[in-house]
């Protein structure tokens, strides 16, 4: 499917730890 | 698998560009492609590395372009097309500049703009002495209805107030009054 995403989910990510 | 199954893929891969003016060479040649991604974690690991625009010396610029479409006038996708622009007087630069283009670049990751996402290109800004600029690009000058749409929602998410006017040129307008501004086709 389409891949949106809304701005606050965007900056969520930014700090997530990495998935290592 | 593991790992790329947590990763959050973007709708289109993207492509950024820098370019630093060296008047001694081409205009092409000014231009370097930085890095392609297509994970919104690629993209903050990208982001956090290099400067801020407004850290960036004049006469540079930052691109940001779905894979495919090189970021000038001339490419397919582009000569049709114009762009929204949004221009930055320098006493700003500290407080807004980054500020925008950061939106900006989310506009264009998140695929914000609906049915319409297919007719962006990208996203340019350029650091220059006088005043900054920030456009956001797209393919069909005359989809009065597309251009439209994607310049309200731009503006809405820049925040921009409702007094603030930005206008749409077309590209084939810019590149004939290159020492001037192009009228603008379209406002919101």
């Amino acid at each position: 499917g389409k891949k949106q995403y809304d701005r606050e989910f965007l900056l969520d990510i930014q700090f997530m730890p990495a998935c290592i | 698998p593991e790992v790329l199954s947590k990763l959050h893929l973007l709708q289109y891969r993207w492509v950024l560009w820098f370019f630093k003016n060296d008047r001694s060479r081409a205009w092409q040649d000014n231009l370097q492609l930085v890095a392609k991604f297509n994970t919104v974690e690629d993209f903050w690991a990208l982001y956090s590395h290099i400067k801020l625009a407004s850290k960036l010396s004049s006469g540079c610029d930052y691109a940001l372009f779905k894979e495919g479409i090189q970021p000038m006038w001339e490419d397919n996708r582009n000569k049709q097309g114009g762009r929204w622009l949004l221009s930055i007087a320098k006493q700003h630069r500290h407080i807004e500049l980054d500020r925008l283009w950061l939106e900006t670049l989310l506009c264009l990751l998140g695929d914000c703009f609906e049915e319409y996402s297919g007719e962006v290109c990208g996203a340019v800004v350029n650091i220059r002495t006088k005043r900054d600029k920030i456009a956001l690009w797209t393919s069909e000058a005359e989809n009065k209805a597309g251009v439209m749409f994607i310049g309200q929602i731009y503006k809405e998410r820049l925040g921009l107030s409702t007094k603030t006017v930005i206008g749409y040129q077309a590209h084939t307008d810019t590149a004939a009054k290159s020492n001037s501004l192009a009228k603008n086709k379209f406002v919101v």
